[in-house]
């Protein structure tokens, strides 16, 4: 465990809190994708069936648990509680066509062909990608609430947190897992253009590119 | 090589 891993960490949980509390408090989930949440959902349960068959640390298990609670929360809130107030006619990224690509990839290029092992490569690719509809959903509104745009910029300082962990580990452990590594990247990039703008507009509430 | 029993990121 290193300082970079540690706030990557902390950063999405804040992101996933930050979420969480904002639908809460305003009792609103507009302009929030829900297809975006069910992935995310689909992320943490695909990758944390290890929970079953290994113990890594209190922490590890601690976080894991968390995430997955927190995670269908916020779908729950989304999709039932709030159900209203859901912005379904903005959401319109068709998710089969990151879900199927995601699948196959993920049956071809993995570490170990066992289904825990594929399912864990799933989530991995799948998270680089979950954040998809959520911004084409700004693409197309045209703008995003101010602390929509925290739970963005934490969501992507989290990913490139974990980069800056993987080069230290990489460096002092000699740990590499290729796999993370190159979806990382690819999911860090996603947000290139919205960290651009979330300093330049002075972290308020920003049209996005689309 | 990552060993797939060892997952200690989430």
């Amino acid at each position: 465990m290193n300082i970079f891993r540690l706030t990557g960490d902390l950063s999405h949980l804040a992101a996933i809190v930050i979420l969480l509390l904002k639908i809460w408090k305003t009792r609103s989930c507009a302009g929030i994708s829900g297809k975006s949440q069910l992935l995310f959902a689909l992320v943490f349960t695909t990758r944390y069936l290890d929970l079953f068959t290994s113990f890594i640390s209190l922490y590890n298990t601690s976080m894991k648990l968390i995430y997955i609670a927190c995670s269908y929360a916020t779908v729950y809130l989304i999709y039932m509680k709030f159900k209203a107030t859901y912005d379904g006619n903005h959401d319109t990224f068709r998710v089969e066509f990151l879900v199927v690509p995601v699948g196959g990839l993920s049956f071809l290029v993995n570490h170990d062909f066992s289904p825990l092992e594929i399912l864990w490569t799933f989530s991995i690719y799948l998270e680089s990608v979950a954040i998809l509809p959520q911004l084409f959903m700004i693409s197309k509104t045209g703008e995003a609430e101010t602390i929509t745009t925290h739970y963005l910029f934490f969501q992507g300082l989290y990913r490139a947190l974990y980069l800056v962990n993987w080069i230290w580990r990489f460096y002092f452990e000699g740990f590499f897992d290729l796999i993370a590594v190159v979806a990382g990247v690819v999911q860090t990039i996603l947000y290139c253009d919205f960290f651009y703008l979330y300093i330049t507009k002075g972290m308020s509430g920003c049209a996005l590119p689309a | 090589e990552v060993r797939v029993d060892e997952k200690d990121e989430l």
